[in-house]
């Protein structure tokens, strides 16, 4: 199956 | 002191319409630049980035930079007693919690004011780095926003596949699948009915319908949506508001587990 990622996991938080 | 004077008070009304299925409060950012936003979906997998640039406004007082929290339902409830034809300005002093949004009829025969609470937000800023894209469609947004509708209707995933034949939209779901391929096509009588695709290699991913089909709210500011797709990073999915800004949608694809 797949699941969704988290934006977290592209994008750092300033 | 901020004053911010929209004429074409419509687009305010839009671009709340837009947005605020997908997020509830948000921070809206003044600076010199513009007016802005940035806020994520409450299960973090989305993502709306807005610019109204500040020379889009016929007129932008903006004294310090400014963090204003609104919740958007609010927002909308307020703007949606703004008529189409309307000039919107919203108001604020330094150091107050409320904002004051002002609506003018176009002969000014009407002038109406409306005092709204702001709430504090935490909000977590993404530091979004300027990517290179592998593909970007740029496609009618009401064709966009059909397809993502028709095909929500059979599945809950859409698979977004660029190759040199076109951009392929495809679901599977319990009674059946459904694929649809959108070639390029630039031999039409307006630029905004075109179909351009800009094609660096092949990508293919995976998108829950549900976002998508909340960033085709979108659709009245634009009539074209720009789709930009790179592997192993999250969609952009662009709408351009007038010639005064945009606003983003963010999108981390589905990962096989």
């Amino acid at each position: 199956g797949s699941s969704q990622a988290q934006l977290y996991t592209f994008y750092q938080a300033l | 002191m901020l004053e911010l004077r929209l004429v074409q008070g419509s687009l305010l009304k839009k671009v709340l319409e837009a947005i605020k299925e997908l997020v509830t409060d948000a921070n809206f950012d003044c600076s010199a630049t513009g007016f802005s936003l940035q806020a994520m979906d409450s299960s973090h997998v989305a993502l709306v980035a807005l610019l109204l640039r500040s020379e889009g406004f016929e007129h932008y007082r903006c004294d310090r930079n400014l963090s204003m929290g609104m919740n958007l339902n609010n927002v909308s409830k307020m703007l949606r007693c703004a008529g189409n034809d309307d000039i919107i300005t919203l108001k604020a002093d330094d150091g107050s919690d409320t904002v004051t949004f002002m609506f003018e009829s176009p002969n000014q025969d009407k002038i109406a004011d409306f005092e709204m609470k702001l709430m504090d937000i935490d909000s977590e800023h993404l530091g979004i780095p300027e990517a290179e894209y592998h593909a970007i469609v740029k496609m009618p947004s009401a064709e966009f926003a059909r397809i993502c509708k028709d095909l929500s209707s059979i599945g809950d995933t859409v698979v977004i596949s660029v190759t040199k034949e076109g951009v392929k939209f495809s679901t599977r779901g319990d009674i059946g699948n459904a694929n649809i391929v959108c070639r390029q096509n630039t031999t039409v009588d307006k630029p905004e009915e075109a179909t351009i695709i800009e094609m660096q290699e092949p990508v293919s991913l995976t998108f829950a319908l549900r976002y998508m089909n909340s960033f085709t709210k979108a659709t009245p500011l634009s009539n074209t949506v720009t789709i930009s797709l790179s592997s192993e990073l999250p969609v952009v999915v662009e709408y351009k508001v007038a010639d005064m800004g945009y606003i983003r949608f963010y999108l981390a694809p589905k990962i096989e587990d």
